[in-house]
């Protein structure tokens, strides 16, 4: 309404409280001190506040990463939600960074803060963006990787909000999978 | 109650709530 301050608006709560880290590849430093916890938020102000006050996606410093994590979620394989899980991932070409990373980025954050997996929005544990001179990566991570009624919904969904056509795949693997072998090997439990 | 909101409702709020 007119003349009413922006403070005095009930601001529109989140489902989950969710927390925004940042990697910065220091090589002088161990992984996890390279990992910092921006911020959290659990209104939907709250996150287009901070969505406009951070870098976009396509200006960070390759070698960098964002996490978007449910509150109590650390952004590694060994967090205890974690480690049953797996992730759905979408490998961008390098001309992509300039074309897409950005919007498939701001999309996948919409679909994890919305809530957008209907009964299965509980089994998301958040989302990782690596920004890499080879080519840069998104993916959604779940919690439990053999639960495959979500991971499947969950990866369908995603990719009608990515908007990829059908003759594009996405893979989802298990972080078990991914821990014990090389990134090239690492085989997909489910593809949609 | 479920907080759920689809994309559109939450883009609606991009520039409203930008420079707060």
């Amino acid at each position: 309404p007119k003349g009413l301050g922006l403070e005095m608006v009930e601001k529109h709560p989140l489902q989950n409280r969710w927390a925004l880290w940042f990697f910065k590849n220091d090589k002088s430093k161990t992984w996890q001190a390279n990992l910092h916890l921006i911020t959290k938020f659990d209104t939907v102000e709250d996150f287009w506040g901070l969505y406009h006050h951070i870098q976009p996606a396509s200006k960070l410093t390759p070698g960098c990463d964002y996490c978007l994590f449910k509150d109590g979620i650390e952004p590694m394989w060994e967090d205890d939600q974690n480690k049953r899980g797996g992730r759905w991932l979408v490998t961008l070409a390098k001309q992509q960074r300039h074309t897409d990373l950005d919007h498939f980025w701001l999309e996948t954050l919409l679909c994890l803060i919305g809530e957008s997996f209907e009964q299965f929005s509980g089994d998301v544990c958040g989302a990782v963006l690596n920004v890499r001179a080879k080519g840069d990566k998104i993916a959604v991570w779940t919690c439990e990787a053999d639960n495959r009624d979500g991971v499947t919904h969950i990866g369908r969904v995603y990719k009608e909000r990515l908007g990829l056509t059908q003759k594009v795949t996405i893979g989802y693997q298990a972080h078990t999978d991914t821990a014990s072998k090389s990134h090239n090997l690492t085989k997909n439990k489910f593809v949609v | 109650e479920k907080k759920r909101y689809d994309r559109e409702f939450l883009l609606g709020f991009q520039f409203i709530f930008a420079s707060m």
